[in-house]
């Protein structure tokens, strides 16, 4: 499946 | 809590910024990156929430809060925003068009709280400084994204650059006339 996007910054 | 005259601070940007951390952080109990990275978004959203709650409810805020002058209309940001992540995004999922709408959507927030300070003449100095620390908080994220585009690979993210740099943009001006004002240490008036 896809990655999934990970956000790291608020 | 002292002046209660919220005369400069405009309700409408309050409620944007709600927005975009609601939107932002529906990650937030299911992709856990660090202590740090939780705290802060639970205070980003008691603060926002907390400050839009308190100037709508709070009876001697909310009279002397100058409506008929933040009168900025939230759905000209928002459409455009929402639109947009529609568009363009880096992953169609609810998830990710939400976060991708509260980064567009920061961007533009500040307009209605830069527009009512226009309006108003005389800026007291707490809005002033909550404006420009609010800019400033901003442009510090550039110096990040530089300082992690050099130091990790792969570390391209062409959305948040971009909407953080208009972001900063946006208050350029204030700055300009925010410094300029503390310069010659004089009264702080927006052209109009």
């Amino acid at each position: 499946g896809l990655e999934t996007v990970e956000h790291d910054e608020l | 809590r002292k002046n209660t005259n919220k005369r400069g601070v405009s309700l409408k940007t309050q409620e944007l910024y709600a927005l975009v951390f609601a939107t932002r952080y529906l990650d937030m109990f299911t992709d856990f990156i660090s202590l740090y990275n939780t705290v802060m978004k639970l205070i980003f959203l008691s603060s926002s929430f907390s400050i839009v709650w308190y100037m709508r409810r709070h009876k001697l805020v909310r009279r002397s809060y100058d409506k008929d002058h933040d009168t900025f209309r939230h759905q000209f940001l928002v459409l455009p925003c929402l639109i947009l992540a529609l568009l363009i995004h880096e992953q169609f999922t609810f998830k990710e068009v939400m976060w991708t709408f509260s980064i567009y959507l920061e961007a533009v927030a500040i307009l209605p709280q830069l527009v009512l300070l226009q309006r108003t003449r005389n800026i007291d100095n707490l809005t002033g400084q909550y404006v420009f620390f609010l800019g400033a908080y901003r442009s510090l994220y550039i110096l990040n994204w530089i300082y992690r585009y050099f130091t990790e690979p792969h570390y391209v993210h062409w959305i948040t650059w971009i909407s953080g740099f208009v972001q900063t943009l946006l208050y350029a001006d204030f700055f300009y006339y925010y410094l300029n004002s503390w310069k010659n240490n004089v009264k702080l008036t927006l052209p109009a």
